[in-house]
């Protein structure tokens, strides 16, 4: 779990939310909203049981929350980039073969849900990262991550990696603002693609990604590579449509384009 | 004249209390919101109750509006109704939830919690 740096203004309330935080990890925190339910209204499974929140945005929403009881302003936070929607994307890429050197990996995240009207404040690209005992690395060799572009393999971003203590489990944050509203650009927003790797620096050569822990053979969903964007949308919005989206996604109520526009039925059902 | 009880309220009517907040506690497991909502699965959302006549307290923040109606109201109450009683004043919360691409999505959303109740 990683826990949110925050900077609230005032002394006092600085250290009433330093105590709150006391390093307690998320998911343990939210074990009992995960609780089953007293009256199961149905056997239908729903995407809250199928998806497991990253502890990064179960800890967003504990530090903003408590922020908030506080009279706070989450905006203000500094990790908030002054987004009011901060929208996580798991990777949906895939590795070739599990046992055979992996030299770059392509991060691939659907973003279509995206809202256009939202102004971008940031993005950042998450990766669980955990060096491998096999790997013997000495201090004046640095370790780079390169992103490059899926489609042209253009380099867009380098940086080096922190590999004090780095056989501790960590995740890396990689800033992709800029390449993130290039490639919205580009692609009409419905994708956003980013090839990795790691490279050495003497001789140069590319490292396979398994020293560094990046495979994705047998990765639970929580230690998925995740594309965090902050957003900020002047519109206001209303909870009655994300309700109507989330049962859409459930089933219970089908979009108008699917359902057929002409029938009595529908056209009944719509006034 | 009415006989007042010691905490100086009428008898002998049917008293309405004044506009104010009153308690209104949200559980959206209870709506059927759980579904999608993460986090918080209940919160204090209050709402406005009572009557807006006259004279109106300075503390409802009346509208103009609200004035003119509420005097009406107050020298023909068969022709006009009273004020009404409602948000003057709303704060946000934090919602996490899942949207229609299962992605995980921390929002603020804004007006969710009365804050203070006037006349409108």
């Amino acid at each position: 779990g990683q826990t949110l740096a925050i900077f609230p203004p005032a002394p006092p309330k600085s250290s009433l939310v330093a105590k709150i935080f006391d390093g307690q990890e998320a998911s343990k925190y939210f074990k009992e909203l995960y609780a089953p339910p007293s009256l199961d209204r149905s056997n239908k499974a729903t995407p809250k049981d199928l998806i497991e929140p990253h502890d990064y945005m179960l800890s967003i929403y504990k530090t903003f929350s408590t922020a908030e009881k506080l009279g706070l302003n989450a905006s203000f936070f500094r990790s908030s980039k002054a987004a009011n929607t901060i929208a996580s994307f798991v990777d949906t890429g895939e590795d070739d073969l599990p046992l055979s050197p992996l030299r770059r990996q392509q991060y691939l995240f659907d973003v279509s849900t995206l809202s256009e009207r939202a102004e971008v404040l940031g993005a950042e690209l998450r990766i669980y990262t955990k060096v491998s005992g096999n790997f013997r690395i000495s201090e004046t060799e640095p370790v780079d991550i390169q992103l490059l572009s899926c489609r042209n393999q253009q380099l867009l971003d380098s940086r080096t990696l922190d590999l004090q203590d780095s056989h501790q489990p960590k995740w890396e944050v990689l800033d992709v603002w800029e390449i993130f509203k290039e490639q919205q650009h580009l692609s009409h927003g419905t994708h956003f693609c980013l090839e990795l790797r790691a490279m050495l620096d003497n001789p140069e050569r590319e490292l396979d990604l398994h020293l560094l822990g990046l495979h994705r053979h047998a990765r639970p969903q929580q230690k998925k590579a995740i594309l965090v964007v902050f957003t900020r949308s002047k519109r206001r919005q209303t909870l009655f449509s994300e309700r109507q989206e989330g049962r859409a996604l459930l089933g219970l109520e089908r979009k108008p384009r699917e359902r057929g526009l002409g029938t009595k039925t529908s056209r009944r059902r719509r006034t | 004249a009415t006989s007042k009880t010691r905490h100086g309220k009428r008898h002998g009517k049917k008293s309405k209390s004044r506009c104010s907040k009153k308690p209104l506690h949200v559980n959206f497991r209870e709506l059927g919101w759980d579904d999608w909502i993460i986090a918080p699965l209940d919160y204090e959302a209050y709402h406005c109750e009572g009557v807006c006549d006259f004279p109106l307290r300075s503390h409802l923040e009346p509208t103009n509006h609200a004035i003119i109606q509420t005097l009406m109201n107050s020298m023909n109450p068969s022709n006009m109704p009273p004020s009404c009683c409602a948000p003057s004043k709303l704060s946000p919360i934090s919602i996490l939830y899942i949207d229609s691409g299962n992605n995980v999505v921390y929002k603020q959303y804004e007006d969710m919690v009365v804050e203070s109740c006037g006349c409108r």
